[in-house]
C-alpha cells in the first residue's frame, strides 16, 4: 500500500481540466469548444 | 443572446435522463440550490411542459445557447463535468449567455495570442458584434464563470489570452461560482427582483441594523458597536479594515448582574419552501459560561404574539476568537429570528457578539471544519491536514483529508473511518454523496464563490487488489490515530488532488482572520438512481409487463389504460406525434395545408357546377327561345 498520508484516489489525476480541455481531448469541435449550434443555425 | 423567444421561463423544466453519473446528479442538483439563491432561476421536474431541459451524460460537456425550442432541448454533463460551476456554466449558456471573452469589446480588455491557439481552433476566439449578443451595459468580466482560462485551446504551454491588466491572468477562467457580474446580467436578462431562497443578510453597517428590535422582554440590550475593550477589536465583516466602518451587535455580561439577558430579534419573515439555515459568527469575550439561544417567534392563527420555539443552545463557546455557527430551521409561517444572550454567573470580561448574519432556505452543511492559524499551513513543505472525525446523518464515521503541495495546489479527500455504528451499517457503502465546500467569507451569502467539490460513494468501485474501495474501514483501511492517542481505521481517500490553487486560495475572504472553514454533508442520494421524469400517469410495475411487448417511437410513453397498453406521444408547442404507435408526427404546418387545400377543392368543386348549372340553364333557355320563334312563323303563316 502507498504511504498513509497518499493513500488516496486522486478522481483528477492531478489534472486541473477545464471544459474545454476536456471537450477537446474527446475530439469535439464544438463552437467556442462547448456550445452545441442547432443544424438550422437557429442560434447564430 | 439577443433575441426574447431565446428566453426560458422563470422556472425551468428539466429531466436528470439516467444516463447521468450519480454523483453528476446530486452535483446538477447542488447546482440548481444556486440559482435558487442567487438568482430568480428556478427548476422543476419535468411535467409535459412544450419545452424543457434534458441533461444527460453525453460525450463531454456541453449545451445550446438560449431556449431553441426543439422540445426536448439536450444539455451535456459527460464524465469529469460533474463539477457545479461547470454545471452552471451550461446552463448559463442554456439561459442565453455566450462566453465572456467573445464580446465585442473583448480586445479593450485581453489580447489573443493567435499563433498559440491549437491549429483549426482559432475561431474559438472569434467576438461577436452587438448586433448579436448584448453585454447588457456591464463591464467586461475577467471573473466571470463564462471566461477562458488563459491557457484555453493552448498549442504548447505558453498563454493564449493575456490581460491588459496582469492582476487578473490568473483570475480568468475560475470555475467556482457565479461572479457579481454574472449575476448582475442573469438578473437583469431575466427581470429578476428576488430569488427563491434567500431570505436575509445583515453586517450591521447600517444603523437600521436590518430591521432588528430589541425586545422589551428583557434586562439589558445588545448594543451596535465597532469594537469592544475585552474582545472583540474588531468586527468580523471587513476585520478592522476599513476606517470608521465595522460594526456588530454587543451584548455587554460584565456588568456583573447574573443572568442578566439580552433579547434581538429578527424583522418579520415570509419562508417559501418551509427548511432554512442560519448562519452567523459568534465572539465570546465574556465567561465560559455566558450562553446564547436561538428562537424562532412563528406567528400562527390565533397566537398574535407568536409561537416562540427554542432552536439551539450554544453553550461553551469557544473564547476569543469570531467562530462560524449553522442553526436549522424548520418554519412555514411568518416568523422573527430571535437571539437572547444570558450572561453566566461567573465574572466576565466582556460580552457576545455577533457579525455577518445570513439566513436562506437552503439546508445548512452537516458539519463546519475549523482550520485556525491556516495560513501557517502555506508555503512550507507539502503536509497532509486531517479534520476532526464526523458522522453523516446515518451514521457513517468519516473524515477530510486536505494535501497541501508547497507551490501549487491543495488537494482535498473524503475518507470513510471506523465508527461506533459500523456494525449496524451497509457496506460498501453505497451512494453516499459527500460535499466539500471551501467557503468564501464574505459577509454577504450572495456574493460567495465558495469552491466545491462532491464525491459519491459507489459501491461496486473496486481496489486494484479487488476489495471494495468503500467496504468497512478496518476491512480495507489503514490504522492511524487521533491526536489524543485513539486508534481508528481510516479508509482510502477519494478526491481530488487539485482542489484549489494557492493563488485563488489567497484570494477573496477564503482566509479570513486567519481562519479557513470547509463545510461538508453527506448525503444519501441512491433515491437518484432513477430520475428519468414522466408525465402522468406514472408508469406503474404492471404497465412494464403490459408494455413490455409494445415499444412507442419518437419518444411516446407506454401507458395502460383500460389493461391495454397505449403510446402516449409528445407534442411540442406547433408539433406532436400520433398514431398507434406515436410514429406519425403532425404539426400545426399541415393543419394549415389541410385547411388550405380543402377549401380550395370546395372552391374548385362550387365551381364546375356553377359552369355546368349556368351552361345547362344557358341550353335550356335558348332551346326555348327558338322553339318559340317557330311557333310564331307557322302563327303568323295561317294569319295570312
Amino acid at each position: 500500500l502507498p504511504a498513509p498520508e497518499k493513500f488516496v484516489k486522486d478522481i483528477d489525476g492531478g489534472l486541473d481540466q477545464d471544459i474545454f480541455d476536456i471537450n477537446e481531448d474527446l475530439g469535439l469541435d464544438l463552437f467556442e469548444g462547448d456550445i452545441r449550434l442547432e443544424a438550422h443555425g437557429r442560434n447564430s | 443572446i439577443i433575441g426574447d423567444h431565446y428566453r426560458w421561463p422563470h422556472t425551468i423544466p428539466y429531466v436528470l435522463e439516467d444516463s447521468l453519473e450519480m454523483n453528476a446528479k446530486g452535483v446538477i442538483l447542488n447546482a440548481f440550490e444556486r440559482y435558487r439563491l442567487k438568482t430568480c432561476i428556478d427548476f422543476k421536474p419535468w411535467s409535459g411542459e412544450a419545452n424543457y431541459i434534458s441533461v444527460f451524460k453525453g460525450s463531454g460537456c456541453w449545451s445550446s445557447v438560449g431556449n431553441i425550442h426543439a422540445g426536448k432541448q439536450e444539455l451535456s454533463i459527460g464524465t469529469n463535468c460533474d463539477r457545479i460551476a461547470t454545471v452552471q456554466h451550461e446552463f448559463l449558456h442554456a439561459l442565453g449567455f455566450w462566453h465572456e471573452q467573445s464580446r465585442a469589446d473583448r480586445d479593450d480588455y485581453v489580447t489573443i495570442v493567435w499563433e498559440r491557439i491549437l491549429a483549426d481552433r482559432e475561431h474559438n476566439f472569434n467576438i461577436y458584434n452587438d448586433s448579436v449578443s448584448d453585454s447588457l451595459n456591464v463591464p467586461y468580466d475577467y471573473n466571470s464563470v463564462m471566461h477562458y482560462s488563459k491557457t484555453a485551446f493552448q498549442n504548447g504551454t505558453e498563454s493564449t489570452i493575456i490581460t491588459r491588466i496582469s492582476d487578473f491572468e490568473d483570475v480568468i477562467g475560475q470555475r467556482m461560482d457565479f461572479s457579481d457580474y454574472d449575476l448582475l446580467k442573469l438578473n437583469q436578462l431575466y427581470n429578476c427582483t428576488s430569488s427563491l431562497s434567500f431570505m436575509d443578510s445583515c453586517d450591521f453597517e447600517l444603523e437600521n441594523i436590518c430591521g432588528m428590535i430589541q425586545s422589551s422582554r428583557d434586562t439589558a440590550d445588545w448594543q451596535r458597536v465597532s469594537q469592544v475593550l475585552g474582545g472583540p477589536e474588531n468586527d468580523h465583516s471587513n476585520m478592522g479594515q476599513c476606517k470608521d466602518s465595522g460594526f456588530f451587535m454587543h451584548f455587554n455580561t460584565s456588568t456583573g448582574n447574573e443572568g442578566a439577558k439580552a433579547v434581538l430579534e429578527s424583522r418579520v419573515l415570509y419562508p417559501k419552501r418551509g427548511f432554512q439555515c442560519l448562519e452567523f459568527y459568534l465572539y465570546n469575550s465574556g465567561s465560559g459560561n455566558d450562553q446564547l439561544n436561538i428562537y424562532t417567534r412563528e406567528y400562527t392563527a390565533g397566537h398574535q404574539d407568536g409561537v416562540l420555539t427554542l432552536q439551539r443552545e450554544i453553550k461553551e463557546i469557544p473564547t476569543g476568537s469570531w467562530q462560524l455557527y449553522y442553526v436549522t430551521f424548520k418554519v412555514t409561517e411568518k416568523f422573527r429570528v430571535v437571539f437572547e444572550g444570558l450572561g453566566g454567573p461567573d465574572a466576565s470580561s466582556g460580552g457576545l457578539s455577533i457579525d455577518d448574519i445570513n439566513l436562506s432556505e437552503t439546508r445548512c452543511p452537516h458539519h463546519v471544519w475549523h482550520i485556525q492559524n491556516f495560513t501557517q499551513l502555506l508555503g512550507g513543505q507539502n503536509i497532509n491536514v486531517y479534520s476532526p472525525p464526523f458522522y453523516s446523518p446515518e451514521g457513517y464515521a468519516f473524515q477530510i483529508s486536505m494535501y497541501i503541495e508547497a507551490l501549487t495546489n491543495v488537494g482535498i479527500y473524503f475518507h470513510l473511518i471506523s465508527g461506533a455504528n459500523d456494525d449496524q451499517l451497509q457496506w460498501p457503502c453505497p451512494w453516499r454523496q459527500a460535499t466539500m465546500t471551501l467557503l468564501d467569507q464574505n459577509p454577504d451569502i450572495r456574493q460567495r464563490m465558495s469552491n466545491q467539490r462532491s464525491i459519491t460513494t459507489d459501491p461496486t468501485m473496486t481496489n486494484d487488489n479487488g476489495s471494495y474501495f468503500w467496504d468497512r474501514p478496518s476491512k480495507v483501511g489503514v490504522v492511524a490515530s487521533f491526536p489524543n492517542g485513539t486508534q481508528y481505521s481510516r479508509g482510502r481517500g477519494y478526491g481530488t488532488s487539485v482542489f484549489i490553487t494557492h493563488k485563488r486560495l489567497k484570494s477573496r475572504e477564503f482566509i479570513k482572520g486567519d481562519d479557513l472553514y470547509v463545510l461538508l454533508t453527506v448525503e444519501d442520494i441512491s433515491h437518484l438512481n432513477s430520475t428519468a421524469a414522466v408525465p402522468d400517469p406514472v408508469p406503474t410495475s404492471t404497465v412494464q409487463n403490459a408494455c413490455s411487448e409494445v415499444e412507442c417511437q419518437n419518444g411516446g410513453i407506454c401507458t395502460v389504460q383500460d389493461g391495454r397498453p397505449e403510446c402516449k406521444c409528445p407534442a411540442g408547442e406547433d408539433w406532436w406525434y400520433m398514431g398507434k404507435r406515436c410514429e406519425t408526427r403532425g404539426s400545426t404546418r399541415d393543419t394549415i395545408v389541410i385547411a388550405v387545400s380543402s377549401t380550395v377543392t370546395v372552391f374548385a368543386v362550387m365551381l364546375i357546377i356553377t359552369l355546368v348549372s349556368v351552361y345547362c340553364t344557358r341550353r335550356r333557355y335558348r332551346k326555348k327561345a327558338s322553339a318559340n320563334a317557330a311557333a310564331m312563323n307557322l302563327e303568323n303563316q295561317h294569319a295570312f
